[in-house]
């Protein structure tokens, strides 16, 4: 059972602070607006809110912030908010903090301040959407365990039009084919040495996280 | 190749826009704001921006709306806006739109006005970012063809401390079983009849869709 803090109950930091509810973990939230603070205790999807300006070093401290196992700031449109609550956060000695950043800009602050990930949500998203609307969401790489993973890799130029077994993707990759991907978008299990690559075609692989990086540079 | 339609030119928006003209498709892309529009003609990230009110149902009508494989309304902060477009677009017979929504009255109205799809920006990454915190992002269903898919599946209480022969779930559920992820993270794919199954264990099993959902549905 962990400890998280999260800062900023906006539509994001107020997701993220349910889920980790959700999953039975502990989770302290706070925001600076009375209003936001009141609509989340009313709706009982977390445990803990409390109104703070968490610009205010002081009143950070006494929440004792570095014994968190990691603080969210999900404060977006004050980029001024953000920047001044991660300095603070840095200052009373918090190893961990992942926050929003609405800019690029606002991203590049927040990384010099050590912030160890940023999230873009909406860029993100966009370019999630888009991708999905075309249907270009790939596996693209699982890991299995530390070593091995399955990975959608798209067929490399020299391949174009050989047999599997003309390939020797086996052997000089130590890489199994689990399946192809023709275009048009269904895989076929049905994968043996005569089976002939097109352009377009997406392998399903499975081998070492090396071996397989070293294949998809194949098309760089 | 196709063409869509992008009305909102926020992060969201743009984002949605460049990844169709990165993949070599036509976009429209739309904003009220001349100096969005002029700073996305600048950026050269897409062919073609135009500045247009679009709750202005006449400047709509001219670009011939109903020929675009999707419009994507990304207009968020102002939620009179992006109804009133939604709603000229499907008076002007917009078949398929994709909207974005700021809250979740926002997003009935949308739907009731027939959007085929609407999207929560920072809500779905607040949950995502906090699930991938939690280290419970796991690869859910991934459709190989039509009737195949790979899917991780946490083992079913039944099973708890049963050997795989014993659970027998290859007989009774045609899955194959590729690898077992234990709490702590990692995949194993050392798997034989006679590995122990665990309570926390995950199974990385590949089958047909209705059988994995079938065994999916053991442990409610
Ligand atoms: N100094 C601060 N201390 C605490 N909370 C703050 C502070 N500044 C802003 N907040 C809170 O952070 C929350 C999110 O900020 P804001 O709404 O500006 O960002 P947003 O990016 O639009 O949010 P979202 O997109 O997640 O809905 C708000 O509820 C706001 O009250
Ligand atoms: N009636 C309209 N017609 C065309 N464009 C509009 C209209 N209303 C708003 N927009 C544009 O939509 C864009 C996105 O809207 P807004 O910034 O309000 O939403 P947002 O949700 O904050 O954006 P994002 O989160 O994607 O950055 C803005 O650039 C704005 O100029």
């Amino acid at each position: 059972k962990k400890n998280f803090l999260v800062i900023g109950l906006g539509r994001f930091g107020s997701n993220v602070a349910r889920v980790f509810y959700e999953n039975g973990h502990d989770i302290l939230a706070i925001d600076n607006s009375m209003e936001v603070v009141q609509s989340i205790i009313d709706s009982k999807t977390i445990n803990d809110a409390v109104q703070l300006d968490a610009t205010d070093s002081n009143s950070l401290k006494k929440l004792e912030v570095e014994k968190f196992e990691a603080v969210i700031v999900a404060i977006g449109s004050s980029i001024e908010d953000s920047v001044l609550t991660t300095a603070n956060l840095r200052e009373l000695g918090v190893k961990k903090i992942i926050a929003k950043a609405s800019t690029e800009m606002h991203g590049k602050i927040l990384e010099k301040l050590g912030v160890e990930k940023i999230v873009y949500p909406e860029a993100e998203m966009g370019r999630s959407l888009a991708k999905q609307i075309l249907g270009l969401n790939t596996l693209d790489e699982f890991a299995l365990n530390e070593n091995v993973s399955i990975a959608e890799v798209a067929l490399p130029k020299e391949f174009h039009g050989k047999t599997l077994s003309e390939t020797n993707i086996r052997l000089t990759y130590n890489l199994n084919i689990l399946a192809i991907r023709r275009s048009g978008g269904d895989f076929s299990l049905t994968v043996t040495p005569q089976t002939s690559l097109q352009p377009d075609d997406y392998l399903l692989v499975i081998g070492n996280h090396e071996n397989i990086e070293r294949f998809q540079h194949l098309r760089e």
